[in-house]
């Protein structure tokens, strides 16, 4: 498993809510 | 007696003219009319009424519109300009316009800052912040202890809030994002450029000339 950031936000910025191209998904 | 049908397209409330859309982001006036596609078939998921509920923008994301999500909540409300619960084409395109690969590192680190001050104080606190890492704990499979999560928000405040007040304000993300510009990485949408490949029916739909 990949190691956990210890930096918040990169941590946060992973999030599937925070990715947008799901949007564009047929 | 005749019985006309006008072919003339019927928009959605809050359709505003690709021309001016155009003119305002970082979109050309075909990527605005790809986006009217795309548009249309997200407003109309759910709810057929031409605007994107938040539930449809849930769908959208998760294939599930009662999934809840504390940062899909702060992204609708952030394109919600209007703050009346629902996303017209105009806030749809604009709030898109920031994730465009040609918009200013400026718009997405604003964004940024925005969606991460969950209660709008000007200022991301540590109880923000720890409550983001524990929604982000919950929608995934990751199990940290406790203390693990404390350790990360403590490094984190120790790198990002330089003037050691206990809080991150604007200035103080601007240069934790410039030292660390991974952070903003999913303020980029590739697929934007590719926009009207993904939806080429907007020609048949379009009502400005090429030229423009």
């Amino acid at each position: 498993a990949a190691p956990v950031p210890m930096n918040a936000f990169e941590l946060i910025s992973k999030s599937q809510g925070l990715n947008l191209s799901s949007l564009f998904e047929k | 007696m005749g019985c006309f049908s006008s072919k003339k397209t019927k928009y959605t409330p809050g359709y505003e003219e690709p021309t001016v859309l155009a003119s305002e982001t970082s979109f050309s006036v075909s990527e605005v009319e790809a986006l009217y596609e795309l548009f249309k078939k997200l407003s109309r998921s759910i709810i057929d009424d031409g605007l994107i509920h938040k539930e449809e923008f849930q769908f959208a994301l998760f294939r599930n519109r009662n999934k809840k999500n504390l940062f899909v909540d702060r992204i609708f409300d952030l394109f919600d300009i209007k703050r009346n619960g629902v996303v017209d084409f105009g806030e749809f395109v604009r709030s898109l316009s920031i994730f465009h690969p040609d918009a200013p590192v400026s718009e997405k680190i604003a964004f940024a800052f925005k969606l991460y001050d969950l209660r709008q104080t000007g200022f991301i606190e540590r109880d923000e912040l720890k409550e983001m890492v524990v929604a982000l704990l919950h929608e995934s499979d990751l199990i940290l202890s406790e203390d693990y999560v404390e350790t990360i928000v403590d490094k984190t405040y120790t790198d990002a809030d330089t003037k050691g007040d206990g809080r991150i304000d604007q200035e103080e993300w601007k240069e934790f994002v410039l030292k660390n510009p991974s952070l903003i990485k999913n303020m980029t949408l590739p697929y934007l450029k590719d926009i009207t490949l993904a939806f080429p029916s907007f020609v048949l739909n379009s009502e400005v000339p090429d030229s423009e």
